[in-house]
């Protein structure tokens, strides 16, 4: 999915991006 | 550091001069946390070295529905954690 962007009322920019498989860890 | 379930790390390289530095945060292992987490996305933000807290940070996640306000703690201490690391390599590459 694309990134999603939430900024926060004190301002700070939170960018959600999907996590590359690699870093998932193995359930 | 502790196994929180919760990684954080930097987004891009940290050459030591700027207090602002990028990190990127996601969920491991949703099972360590209380709450159900809204996305299984990583979350990248900025985060002043001298300036904020990692609290600030966990309670804003919190409060734009990120994470369940159970698991607030658990975030600021991951990124506690990780921001530990960064000044202790920052203080090891230029020390005053």
């Amino acid at each position: 999915s694309a990134n999603t962007q939430v900024v926060h009322s004190a301002g700070r920019r939170f960018i959600v991006s999907p996590v590359p498989e690699s870093r998932l860890r193995e359930p | 550091a502790e196994d929180t379930g919760v990684r954080v790390e930097l987004a891009e390289e940290d050459h030591g001069r700027k207090s602002t530095i990028a990190l990127r945060l996601w969920v491991e292992d949703p099972k360590k946390l209380k709450g159900k987490p809204k996305d299984n996305g990583a979350i990248e933000f900025t985060f002043d070295l001298e300036k904020e807290s990692p609290d600030d940070v966990a309670q804003e996640m919190v409060e734009s529905g990120f994470f369940h306000e159970l698991d607030m703690k658990i975030v600021a201490k991951s990124i506690r954690d990780r921001v530990a690391l960064i000044q202790w390599r920052r203080e090891r590459m230029c020390p005053e």
